[in-house]
């Protein structure tokens, strides 16, 4: 099911409704209907990545709506990655000490 | 080792759930819990420390795009300490030319900070006898994160790419469910895990919280366990020189 797809049945009926409890949900409104078209596009995709990671999990994670699933994966990252942690510009090897706990 | 851990549980070392809304504040902010926790257990006092002294004064200048756990230890121990976060309170943005720590009290301070072995057994040792730690983790499950026990493997969750700082405040087993299969009960294992405080507000999640899987290295939770130290340093026994 692609996302935002316009094709006839009850699911794009549905994935509205969801999609305006979660407006409702968490405050959420956009600029105008271009960009809201854009943010349900995002949402559908978040709702079908989330099933795949309720399949691929081996714990009793349950994946879903959240306030992050009007993002895309980069804005998601922008807003709240630590991006001097992952981009790599700082090198530090673990050396283990012979303390109990560690080393300074 | 006990089984399980929760320093939720004790009044006063845990604050409250925060928002690092557009910042990537997430560093500071597991940083600043890490000292509260610490300095609730040693000290006996409950305090609520400023991240926003932690993203104006680092050396690494603007605090809201990202940071290192080690960074905010350095600008508590360069300042002396740690405002107050009612002092000095959180805006969501950095003001890198605008540090304002010896405008305020400290109300907390360190002594030094450590990195802890890359061994879950050993971080459980030191949390459950020493108390809350930050960790750096890969954060690719959380966007859709709803609640549970996240178990990844490398391919779904490279342990390698650590993007995200949490502060780990305690650790348990999931109770055992009985599952049925070919007509018989088998007692299924129960899960062991950790339970990590996350900075994305209270609506994320389990109030804020989540749980990781405990003994397979999920999202990389060993590579960066780091936290201060705020022990009273030990009277050594004083030597004199011969004259």
């Amino acid at each position: 099911n692609s996302p935002g797809a316009q094709g006839s049945g009850p699911q794009p009926l549905e994935l509205k409704e969801v999609f305006k409890m979660f407006q409702i949900q968490f405050n959420r409104s956009y600029s105008n209907p271009t960009e809201h078209a854009r943010r349900l596009d995002i949402f559908a995709h978040n709702l079908i990545r989330a099933q795949r990671l309720q399949e691929e999990d081996l714990g009793t994670a349950e994946f879903g709506v959240t306030p992050f699933s009007d993002l895309t994966e980069e804005e998601f990252d922008q807003l709240y990655g630590n991006w001097r942690a992952a981009g790599g510009d700082f090198s530090m090897e673990r050396k283990v000490g012979s303390e109990d706990w560690g080393e300074l | 080792v006990p089984h399980t851990c929760d320093w939720r549980k004790k009044p006063g070392i845990i604050s409250p759930i925060k928002n690092q809304e557009n910042c990537q504040s997430c560093w500071a902010m597991a940083a600043a819990g890490n000292i509260e926790a610490q300095w609730g257990i040693k000290s006996h006092q409950s305090v609520e420390l400023s991240v926003q002294e932690l993203l104006d004064c680092g050396r690494c200048g603007d605090g809201c795009q990202g940071g290192f756990i080690w960074d905010a230890f350095i600008t508590v121990l360069n300042n002396s300490g740690l405002a107050s976060e009612k002092d000095y309170p959180y805006l969501g943005r950095a003001k890198p030319n605008r540090c304002l720590a010896k405008k305020y009290t400290k109300v907390a301070w360190i002594q030094d900070f450590i990195m802890l072995s890359d061994n879950e057994e050993i971080i459980a040792r030191y949390l459950a006898t020493q108390g809350p730690i930050t960790v750096t983790i890969n954060k690719a499950l959380l966007q859709n994160y709803q609640r549970g026990v996240i178990k990844a493997t490398s391919t779904t969750c490279d342990p390698q790419l650590v993007d995200h700082c949490v502060l780990l405040v305690g650790f348990g087993k999931s109770k055992a469910e009985k599952t049925v299969s070919s007509g018989s009960c088998h007692p299924s294992r129960s899960t062991p895990f950790w339970i990590l405080k996350n900075s994305w507000g209270a609506h994320w999640g389990e109030k804020g919280y989540f749980r990781l899987h405990k003994g397979s290295n999920a999202c990389g939770i060993t590579k960066y366990p780091i936290t201060a130290r705020v022990d009273r340093p030990v009277k050594k026994q004083q030597v004199i020189c011969p004259p």
